[in-house]
């Protein structure tokens, strides 16, 4: 389902460029689980953002269901991800001027074929799930650290991607709330096939994904099979 | 050099009100390294940010180096912390226009005693202790998560505070860079008796404190004394 060619990323500062990507080969297939680890720095982000469409490579191919993707312009990247990419940003990325339920259902509104009263619904049950459905109505600002994070992540499941990008979903989260998220994630790869990518230094996770990608420097240092899964 | 009696704070949501902290009372000695661990949502941050002066009490009385600053208004409060305190924001709080090395030194130009170009050469010699001098000059939106963690944290350690609160200081760094984050902190405490309150669920950064304080829903749960440090 994913397939890149030497991709790479250079972020240009004045003068100098910081090489994040220096030339990524991978391949996703359809339903897979991964996570990506790797020393702070080493391009984990750059690269999700990258096959998570949200920007496009310096250089290389990145072919997504088989659709080469690496050149298309912001309108086209928008759209795909509103079709089939789920993504929990580091950051959060939460619209501090919406409530959590607003934040979470925005995905859908931009959806032509979206029921916003089915989304609600929907967003509440799922909010239920990672334990926060009485702060439906409040304000980011008003949520500690990982209430904020478990919010973005509901915001990444609402318009039922095809693939999930999860970056350090569990960062913020002690290691009770963090297995409820690993479950969730299990669960909706098990039952639904949902591919997901996970960027993680959190050994619970990376122990039940099917593979575990090695990044160094923007370089892909190896890939191990998880035989135990 | 801490302590409290029967601190609470409670959240004005419209109507309702959020309980963060139901009647927090803790003693913390002077060089002692402490570590609050907790579910997400238990009240960890509320506590440190009263702890750490940028916040007052519902109700309770917060005693710092024995004198009573539970009622203390925004400049008093201002005052302590620049003078007294090191905080390491959960979501970092990087301001978005100014460079690493601003940030940094930005505590030094609210000392009146400050000489900027001694800050600078501290703050290049920090940034270099968590590997990235090269940076000193962009900004952290050109930083990945992780490394503005680490920016997060030399602008605690510029003033050469009493204190050192750290929220979640290693939540978005691999174990290798947060090891050297705790070697730092280690370091810090042992050397010059810097006293350190660290929130985390990273257990390496727990096995090295001298006090466990367990906190939920708002109340201490329990505190262990560490017997093997
Ligand atoms: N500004 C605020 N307004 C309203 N409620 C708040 C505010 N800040 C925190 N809360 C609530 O107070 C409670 C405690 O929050 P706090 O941030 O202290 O938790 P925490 O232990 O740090 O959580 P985490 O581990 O997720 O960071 C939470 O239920 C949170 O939603
Ligand atoms: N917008 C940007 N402009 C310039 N440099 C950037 C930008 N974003 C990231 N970088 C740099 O590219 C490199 C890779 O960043 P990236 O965010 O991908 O790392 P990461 O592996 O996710 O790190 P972390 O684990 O700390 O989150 C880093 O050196 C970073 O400073
Ligand atoms: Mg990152
Ligand atoms: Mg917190």
């Amino acid at each position: 389902i994913i397939r890149t060619e030497n991709l790479t990323k250079t972020y240009r500062l004045g003068e100098t460029g910081v090489k994040a990507l220096r030339g990524v080969s991978i391949n996703i297939s359809k339903g897979e689980l991964v996570s990506i680890i790797g020393p702070s720095g080493s391009g984990k982000s750059t690269l999700m953002h990258l096959l998570g469409c949200l920007d496009t490579p310096t250089s290389g191919k990145y072919f997504l269901e088989g659709e080469d993707v690496s050149k298309l312009n912001d309108i086209q990247l928008a759209n795909i991800r509103n079709k089939k990419i789920g993504f929990v940003f580091q950051m959060f990325n939460l619209l501090p001027h919406l409530t959590v339920l607003d934040n979470i259902i925005l995905p859908v509104v931009y959806n032509a074929k979206s029921n916003l009263r089915e989304a609600e619904r929907k967003a509440m049950k799922l909010l239920e799930s990672v334990g926060i459905e009485k702060r439906a109505k409040h304000l980011p600002a008003q949520l500690s650290g990982g209430e904020r994070q478990r919010v973005a992540i509901v915001r990444a499941l609402i318009n039922d991607p095809l693939i999930v990008f999860a970056d350090e979903p569990t960062g913020n989260l002690d290691s009770k709330t963090g297995l409820e998220i690993i479950k969730i994630l299990k669960e909706l790869n098990e039952e639904k096939g949902v591919t997901e990518i996970i960027v993680t230094h959190d050994p619970s996770i990376t122990q039940f994904t099917h593979k575990i990608i090695h990044i160094r420097d923007g370089f892909i240092e190896k890939e191990i099979e998880n035989g135990h899964v």
